[in-house]
């Protein structure tokens, strides 16, 4: 464990709650991407099939099940809770998130490192956290203001994404056994990539003290 | 087998 990846564990952790502080406490979410959410919690459920099956290490298996966790404990929220789910911004929040989900299991089904049931699936999670924050990117765009919790929610995720390619730039100098993963690094890359436009915007509104404003 | 160092990650 080096510290890049240590940090964009964090960031990553931070961001999920973020998001669960701004339902739990301002009992809304208004702002927030449900279909980002229900694809985030697929990835989750699709990338940790071996949670009961192979063991890593305690902060592995504990780490898993807060993702897992806070994952559906949101969609919980945004879906069923009777006051949080009336802030939801459905008319908004049009994107067609089920024709992400198809190309991604194709791509995976077609490249993958191994044809077995979980490698697939593993693969498939890789191509879908990918571009699972489209929908939240395209509903921030929508809205034009942005409350501060859902910027800092998005520029948490875009930080775990860069920090973890630091980290396998890392892990592939200072790691002896550590071998190329094409398919990891080219998708956390386009991930990492999908957010330099918010980036830019979301430096900006910090350095100049605004609101986060996103152009049409 | 072979070790899977991408898979300790999360």
């Amino acid at each position: 464990m080096n510290i890049f990846r240590l940090a964009g564990d964090m960031t990553h952790l931070m961001s999920v709650l973020v998001l669960l502080l701004k339902i739990h406490t301002i009992k809304s979410c208004a702002g927030i991407s449900l279909k980002t959410q229900e694809l985030y919690a697929l990835v989750f459920a699709a990338r940790y099939l071996d949670i009961f099956t192979h063991y890593y290490s305690l902060y592995n298996t504990v780490m898993k099940l807060i993702f897992l966790g806070s994952s559906f404990s949101i969609l919980w929220y945004m879906k069923r809770h009777k006051v949080v789910r009336r802030s939801y911004d459905k008319d908004q929040d049009t994107f067609r998130h089920h024709f992400l989900v198809l190309p991604c299991l194709v791509l995976a089904l077609l490249i993958n490192e191994k044809f077995t049931f979980k490698e697939v699936m593993w693969t498939f999670s890789i191509y879908l956290e990918a571009v699972a924050i489209l929908p939240q990117l395209v509903l921030l765009q929508r809205t034009r203001n942005v409350d501060n919790l859902t910027g800092q929610y998005v520029f948490l995720l875009g930080a775990y994404r860069g920090l973890y390619i630091i980290n396998w730039i890392y892990r592939y100098f200072a790691e002896p056994t550590y071998s190329t993963h094409w398919i990891t690094w080219i998708s956390g890359l386009l991930q990492t990539l999908l957010y330099a436009d918010f980036f830019y915007y979301y430096i900006n509104s910090v350095k100049n003290n605004v609101r986060l404003q996103l152009p049409a | 087998s072979s070790p899977e160092p991408t898979k300790d990650e999360l």
